[in-house]
């Protein structure tokens, strides 16, 4: 019962500065900090391929159930995100340990040699993120002050 | 004033110099080494001399930020990814000195300063903003600014301490902003301003971590000025692409608020309903669908619901607004309360339609937030009224009072279009189980039994119909008060006339009416 | 008769909260874990 109501020249104006702003609309990586490595860099891909993440995929049960190699890839790739933390998570949760001296996991190969209250001796299993690859280290000294 | 010889050449050798410094690898963590030397050279430059050089520093930046984007979008060979790297560059530079300099703005506990401050850069981006807008017109391009005011928000809602003692405030700041940069000041910036008031970070600081709910009025305000932008549009129910885009992405953020913060769909609700179109049915659903978390709804189509024993009828919603102080002019108000009281002057209701008719114009002859703020305002009174006397709202308690004078009054006596108002502004309440929703239920099958022509009784059945044949969701209140019409036999529902005016008529009546039972 | 809006790309029986996976008002689909940010440890941001 209200009828139409015509636009005025305002309404005009405001529809003709929308529409042009249409054309560049915000993208969702705008309001995120830039990434350096897997910037978002969205592809078509086939259209039979799934489209959206497998549901729980933002689950600390999902990242768990990842290999050790995809959480270290995502540790180190898609650093400062959620994605970032949750594998942190889980690889804490496979008894893997983040040494802030060298920047990298380590986790016991075998019981250590030695226990003091600064640190444990034996030999580590570490991933080198330079490299690219899980190395053992025998005799290694791994100082409890630098465990994040 | 003209800025003074050479502040541009100094600005813009600073302004590269800190781009440089913020992205070497000697920066530090979060660019505090790299930020301290600077500072060194701001002062060498004389830039912190004056409050008037901060300022003329801060616009000439943004100045130069913008421009630099402008290239880089114009230039047309880079990937869009390109482009915004290449402007993130420097804008994020740009906000890092910025959250940089209002963290260690005067002492650690001094607020004022590093407040003022922010709301000193925020103006300037502002101001910059609106200039560019109106001088480029279709060509302006959110891109820098929308950037930057992300940016800097995330940068201020670190989790730090210093940050945390004036969260508020900065929470204040950023609402002021955008309430001037609001869509009807700058169109060509709004689907950026949804993005921004929109954004997790945001939501979750104005309605989720803030505590004592002290960002929902802010929060409330934006939103109104969303909806105030977007309501001519909406009103004609033909919207271009872009508003129509703009339109379904205030959906998904209404859906979200639905999900995540019904109390605060319920408290604003009155607010909202006052600015979106009476014929924008489905977005004033959603609004009026939301019911606190902690309340259980009863199934609306249980067989022989009984409403009046639900034990939420008796108490009210919340309801923020001072919906009372909208009933003017007070010369109206005190005939209102004066007839409420004792039902005189007795001119006061031939006078009523006449005090909500603002113009001729067909369509907008009659004031929707005074008929809002009227129909509320008579409702609550009939409420404290029948409670008053020991009873409780029903179809017997609500009749033969002044309230109930009124409301008839305007039933009869208003035109199609102010009845359409006025059948709205008590739909309205139909929401959540409460003792509004449950007399304005009430008061709406009353003006239909009461009714002395057929017309009315259809005009209650379009309003209710209108807001049944929408995409869900559906109030609880609308749904019981249709089904209970329906299902009464004392209405007589189906044996009207409008219901069988056309076969199809019909069947939408019977597909509705085997929906809801 | 409006829009569906279960076909706006929320999930809107989740029971978790929304807005903190909400990814743009244009987008149809929530963020993924590694579209926000997030306050990591410090020692995280080895690059």
């Amino acid at each position: 019962p209200l009828g139409r109501q015509p636009l005025n020249k305002e309404h005009l104006y405001h529809l003709a500065m929308l529409d042009s702003s249409y054309h560049h609309l915000p993208h969702p990586s705008d309001s995120e900090r830039l990434r350096h490595y897997l910037p978002r860099n969205p592809c078509p891909t086939a259209a039979y391929y799934p489209q959206l993440a497998p549901p729980g995929a933002d689950t600390l049960d999902f990242f768990q159930r990842l290999s050790t190699e995809t959480l270290f890839f995502i540790f180190y790739y898609m650093e400062g995100t959620k994605a970032q933390y949750l594998a942190a998570k889980a690889l804490k949760k496979q008894s893997w340990r983040f040494h802030t001296k060298y920047m990298m996991w380590f986790q016991r190969h075998e019981e250590p040699k030695k226990i003091t209250e600064e640190y444990e001796q034996g030999t580590y299993i570490y991933f080198d993120y330079e490299k690219w690859g899980q190395r053992k280290k025998e005799g290694f000294t791994f100082e409890y002050r630098f465990l994040e | 004033f003209d800025d003074p010889p050479g502040l541009h050449e100094k600005t813009e050798f600073l302004l590269r110099e800190w781009v440089n410094m913020y992205h070497s690898p000697a920066a530090g963590r979060d660019s505090t080494k790299a930020f301290s030397m600077f500072v060194g050279q701001m002062h060498q430059q004389g830039i912190l001399k004056t409050d008037d050089l901060i300022t003329r520093f801060f616009r000439l930046s943004t100045e130069m930020c913008v421009d630099l984007c402008y290239r880089a979008l114009n230039e047309q060979t880079h990937s869009p990814t390109l482009i915004r790297a290449k402007c993130f560059h420097t804008l994020d530079a740009f906000v890092r000195l910025i959250s940089l300099l209002v963290k260690h703005s005067g002492d650690s506990t001094n607020s004022v300063t590093k407040i003022n401050l922010l709301n000193k850069v925020l103006g300037i981006v502002a101001g910059v903003l609106l200039q560019d807008h109106e001088v480029r017109n279709t060509e302006f391009q959110q891109l820098p600014y929308h950037r930057i005011f992300i940016m800097l928000f995330i940068e201020l809602n670190a989790p730090e301490q210093v940050l945390d003692g004036i969260n508020f405030q900065i929470l204040t700041a950023f609402c002021n902003t955008f309430h001037i940069l609001r869509p009807r000041k700058a169109p060509g910036f709004a689907y950026a301003w949804l993005e921004l008031i929109s954004h997790r970070v945001f939501i979750g600081r104005m309605l989720a971590i803030t505590p004592q709910q002290r960002g929902w009025g802010m929060y409330a305000q934006l939103l109104i000025d969303l909806i105030k932008f977007l309501s001519p549009f909406l009103r004609n129910a033909d919207l271009t692409k872009a508003a129509q885009l703009l339109y379904k992405g205030t959906l998904r953020v209404l859906l979200v608020l639905l999900h995540d913060f019904p109390e605060f769909l319920c408290d604003y609700h009155y607010l909202f309903c006052d600015v979106i179109p009476p014929n924008c049915i489905q977005m004033r659903n959603l609004i009026l669908s939301a019911f606190p978390r902690n309340m259980r709804l009863p199934d609306p189509f249980t067989p022989n619901l009984k409403v009046d024993m639900l034990s939420d009828i008796t108490h009210p919603p919340r309801i923020v607004t001072n919906f009372t102080n909208m009933i003017q002019p007070a010369s109206f108000k005190k005939d209102l309360d004066s007839y409420l009281k004792s039902r005189a002057p007795v001119t006061f209701l031939s006078d009523l339609r006449s005090n909500l008719q603002v113009s001729n114009e067909p369509g907008t002859r009659y004031s929707i937030p005074l008929i809002n703020a009227l129909v509320l305002y008579v409702g609550t009174q009939a409420i404290t009224y029948i409670h008053s006397k020991g009873q409780t709202p029903s179809m017997s308690t609500i009749a033969h009072s002044s309230h109930m004078d009124i409301f008839q009054n305007l039933a009869v006596d208003l035109d199609t279009e102010g009845r359409y108002l006025f059948l709205n502004a008590i739909a309205n309440q139909l929401r959540y189980p409460n003792s509004h929703t449950h007399y304005f239920s009430c008061t709406l099958l009353y003006l239909f039994a009461e009714a002395n022509t057929e017309a009315i009784q259809e005009q209650i059945t379009r309003v209710l119909l209108e807001r049944l044949i929408v995409n869900r969701p559906h109030p609880w209140g609308l749904l019981i008060t249709f089904i209970e019409l329906i299902k009464n036999p004392s209405f007589n529902f189906w044996n009207h006339e409008f219901v069988h005016c056309a076969p199809e008529i019909h069947k939408l009546f019977e597909s509705v009416a085997r929906s809801c039972t | 008769p409006g829009i569906d809006l279960t076909t706006l790309g929320l999930n809107l029986n989740s029971p978790e909260n929304l807005y903190s996976t909400f990814q743009s008002p244009w987008a149809d689909s929530p963020c993924r874990p590694q579209d926000i940010d997030f306050h990591v440890h410090s020692e995280y941001l080895t690059n």
